[in-house]
C-alpha cells in the first residue's frame, strides 16, 4: 500500500458517500445515471466477489463489501423510492455498446482463462467505461447540481491517482499489470472534458453548466 | 505464491 492507492481508494469511497449524501439531502436522484449505477453493480459483482475465496487483508475485505453494499443500495434505491425522481428520458445511452465489447475483450485479454480471472478481466474494462451512460446524462441536460460533479470529480480523481500509484509501483516493486493499465489509462482519459468543466467553474463557485 | 499476490488492488 502506498499513500497514492490509500487516497485514491478513500476518494473512491468518498464518491460513494456524496453520491448517497445527495440521494437524502435531496430525496432524489435526479442528474444520476441509473445505468451508470447498474454498470458500477455489475463491475463490482464480476471482481469483488471473489471476496468469499481470495483473502488480501481486512482492509481489501472491508472495501469490496463496502462497495458490493453501497452499489446495491444505489440501485435498489433508484429502483424503488426514488424511482420517480430518475432522469429517465436523459439516460439515454446505449449500455449494450459498452457491454458487449467489454465482455470480449476480457475473452480475449485475461492473465488465465478461467472463469474468475476473465470475470475480473471483463470488470477492468467494463469499469473503465461504465461512466459514459453518466457523461451522456449530463451532455443531455448541459448542467448538473454541484454536488452531482463533486460526486463524478471524486471518482474520476480516484482513477487518476491510480495511475500515479501504478508509476510508483512499476519502480518501486516492479509491479506490472497491463491490462489493469490500459482500461485505467482509458477510464480517467473519459473523465478529461468534465474535469476542465469542473475545475474552471464548480470549484471557482459557479454552477457546472457546459457551453 | 504468485497467485496470492495477483489482484491485490481494489
Amino acid at each position: 500500500m502506498n499513500i497514492f492507492r490509500l487516497v485514491a481508494d478513500l476518494l473512491h469511497l468518498a464518491s460513494i458517500v456524496i453520491l448517497l449524501i445527495k440521494m437524502y439531502a435531496t430525496n432524489s436522484c435526479s442528474g444520476i445515471s441509473f445505468k451508470t449505477q447498474v454498470l458500477y453493480l455489475a463491475v463490482f459483482i464480476a471482481r469483488y466477489l471473489d471476496v468469499f475465496w481470495h483473502f488480501v487483508s481486512v482492509y481489501n475485505t472491508f472495501m469490496k463489501v463496502f462497495f458490493i453494499a453501497t452499489a446495491s443500495g444505489v440501485v435498489w434505491a433508484m429502483l424503488g423510492p426514488l424511482k420517480d425522481s430518475r432522469s429517465k428520458s436523459l439516460d439515454t445511452f446505449r449500455w449494450e455498446f459498452i457491454v458487449a465489447p467489454s465482455a470480449l475483450l476480457a475473452i480475449i485479454f485475461h492473465d488465465r482463462f478461467t472463469v474468475t480471472e476473465i470475470f475480473w478481466s471483463f470488470s477492468v474494462f467494463l469499469e473503465a467505461v461504465a461512466i459514459l451512460p453518466q457523461l451522456h446524462l449530463l451532455q443531455q441536460s448541459g448542467e448538473a447540481e454541484t454536488i452531482t460533479t463533486h460526486y463524478l470529480a471524486a471518482l474520476g480523481g480516484y482513477r487518476a491517482l491510480y495511475l500515479v500509484n501504478w508509476i510508483y509501483r512499476y519502480f518501486t516493486e516492479g509491479y506490472v499489470d497491463v491490462i489493469a493499465w490500459c482500461a485505467g489509462l482509458v477510464q480517467t482519459a473519459l473523465y478529461c472534458d468534465f474535469f476542465y468543466v469542473y475545475f474552471t467553474r464548480v470549484l471557482q463557485g459557479r454552477r457546472f453548466a457546459l457551453p | 505464491k504468485e497467485e496470492d499476490v495477483k489482484h491485490d488492488e481494489l
